[in-house]
Order: structure tokens, then sequence, then C-alpha cells
């Protein structure tokens, strides 16, 4: 769901 | 903890009509539908970073309704000029989630 690198569930990160 | 939620019911109001404009699917909007809307506010990312982190209390990566208000309603005070808390103040926090 997010951009490669994410465990972040902040979409702005 | 019977503490006034700073969000006020007209500007819930407000705020709820914008989360239902989105599309939210099982009372929930994702990422993608929220930034373009916190992005329209022109501010700098990394406060929307933040706006993000304070908002999504249960860090599911969605915003449910009051999570929503809690974003819109600091993007609001910031662009009238008040700073962005690095934490949530215990009155922004939504009476259902305390």
């Amino acid at each position: 769901q997010y951009p490669a690198g994410g465990s972040s569930t902040n979409p702005f990160l | 903890n019977d503490m006034p939620w700073v969000v006020k019911p007209e500007e819930k109001m407000k705020f709820d009509s914008i989360f239902e404009s989105l599309g939210p699917a099982g009372g929930m909007l994702t990422g993608d539908k929220v930034k373009p809307v916190l992005l329209n506010s022109k501010l700098p990312v990394d406060i929307l970073g933040r706006v993000w982190e304070l908002s999504d209390l249960d860090r599911d990566g969605m915003l449910d309704r009051d999570e929503f208000s809690v974003a819109m309603y600091l993007v609001y005070r910031a662009l009238e000029g008040e700073p962005v808390p690095m934490s949530l103040p215990p009155p922004l926090v939504p009476p259902s989630k305390r």
C-alpha cells in the first residue's frame, strides 16, 4: 500500500 | 474523562462532510485519499507528516472520522499560524479514543 522502505503508516514520510 | 473535545460540534459537522465527500470505505479513509486534501493546505510536508502522526491514533495508516477531524483541526489551526504540537494534547484526543 505504501512506497518501498515502508513499515511506515505515514503517507507523508 | 469528561473534558470537552476541542473540535466543536459545528466544526465536526464540517469535517464529517469533508470526510464523507472523500469516499470512506468501511468508515475509514486511506492515506492516499487524505494526502491530497492535506497537501491542498500548502503546508510544508514535514508539518503534514506530523499532523498525520498525531491524527492516526491507532497507527493503522487510515483515518476514521474522528481521527480525520483531528487532522483537519490541526491543519486549520496551522493555517491560522498556530504551531502543530509535537504530541497530541489531551483535549484534542477524541472522546471515543480516551
